[in-house]
């Protein structure tokens, strides 16, 4: 298996860093976990974007709360922004309607993801994030094996068979030479409105242990919290107040 | 675009019924209500099969604690049981270690899927249950075109999020001709230990709405159970006791 070339970025994109962030696992809260990132470095100043490469199950528009059709010229696609000025581009932007299917086999996918890369004129950015879908498949692929990533951040959750498929995503990044950033635990507990009680729904945390493991830095833990699921359902993430993350030294 | 031809099962497996579950959304408990559904058939004296579609994230076999590797004879590959007699056919059980990472692109997942039907002697099944990955890309798209569905159980959360991309998977199966047997909300709400508060974590249930919006049954709510994380880490969901699934009169 030779080395496969990078993709150049579309002549308008000047990205300093570029990101993943990924768990396997589908579910586990990795698209909350990229927007809170998003929001938390723009919030800091940082020129901000993120590349939705969940083509079939595109969730990111919905939580920013964003539907104009990305504008597209000549010279390329221009990525929507967001209330903050985050920008974004996700498939789910280009359909008549947020619910239709996209009824893709692989190749059709690998190659929007290699357009949101050469084809999309981020402008310049300090961060780009890439929401991967879950799985080991063709998007995650083309994205570690096409795309000139400084590293990846991985989502986790307490359970055992989340854990399980998060250490496929992390071998999978070990294989391809993507430096992994840290591990991220979400959902560890809930806190009872009525008694303060802590429900640890999906058992004992993990996410400390499997970091050690596996030799990846322990980015946290982050609680369920009703506000989150309230906000991204209502398209306002950026108005977020609870933990944010701690931010990656990357 | 043409019919496309089914697939024929093996001269070994002699299938009264195949049902997939799907949701579209990754994390919603897709895998575990497959499972449940196999148990509760189990249990009502019917011979039951689940067939692993989740290439790249496959979770079934740790549920049920199964780690044998399939016997492949000249005649075919003869999927696992589990202690309560339920076969399962996974890729994960073809791995060396269950944490490995399958790297396929879709027309190697495409492949296996395939396999699954022409390629295991499934023996004499009543039920034979589908449990797909999410997303609507190329297991999905196989299992819809290729093998004879009877129909489809669709899985949802109270998420807007997750009932948008369930509305994706309602559509696809539309638009092939597939039959929706009913829609299943799971994590509707969960109960705390000390005081007996109802917590909606993930807002207020849409699950009936949802379902006569979209003209299919419902099938009810499924609550968040941590006792059902447990068994399902500790690979023995065929112990569970809590709320069963309401059967499906297909
Ligand atoms: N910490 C959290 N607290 C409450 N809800 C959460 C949390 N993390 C994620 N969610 C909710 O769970 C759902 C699934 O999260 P999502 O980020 O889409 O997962 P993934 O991208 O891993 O499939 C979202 O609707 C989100 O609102
Ligand atoms: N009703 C429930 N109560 C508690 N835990 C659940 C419930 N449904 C699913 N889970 C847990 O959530 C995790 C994700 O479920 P899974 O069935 O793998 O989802 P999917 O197949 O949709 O990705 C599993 O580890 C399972 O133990
Ligand atoms: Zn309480």
């Amino acid at each position: 298996r030779g080395t496969i070339e990078k993709l150049k970025a579309s002549e308008l994109s000047q990205i300093d860093r570029l990101a993943a962030v990924m768990s396997g696992k589908g579910g586990v809260g990795k698209s909350s976990v990229t927007a809170l990132l998003a929001v938390r470095l723009s919030r800091q100043g940082f020129r901000v974007g993120i590349m939705d490469a969940d083509i079939t199950g595109p969730s990111i528009p919905r939580m920013f709360g964003v539907r104009e059709q990305p504008a597209s010229l000549g010279f390329g696609i221009l990525p929507v922004r967001t209330r903050t000025g985050i920008s974004i581009m996700s498939l789910n932007l280009l359909l008549p309607h947020e619910d239709d299917p996209v009824i893709w086999r692989g190749p059709l996918i690998a190659g929007a993801v290699r357009q949101f890369w050469t084809d999309v004129a981020w402008g310049e950015l300090d961060y780009l994030l890439v929401d991967l879908p879950p799985g080991t498949g063709d998007a995650p692929l083309t994205v570690m094996q096409s795309l000139p990533l400084d590293g990846l951040v991985v989502v986790s959750s307490p359970q055992d068979l989340a854990v399980m498929v998060v250490r496929k995503a992390i071998k999978m990044a070990g294989m391809l030479g993507v430096p992994i950033l840290g591990l991220l635990e979400n959902m560890t507990y809930a806190t009872c409105p009525r008694c303060g009680e802590k429900l640890r729904l999906f058992g004992p945390s993990q996410g400390e242990r499997v970091a050690r493991e596996t030799g990846v830095p322990f980015l946290g833990e982050i609680p369920l919290d009703p506000h989150l699921a309230e906000l991204c359902d209502s398209g306002e993430i950026e108005q977020y107040e609870g933990v944010m993350l701690p931010l990656l030294s990357s």
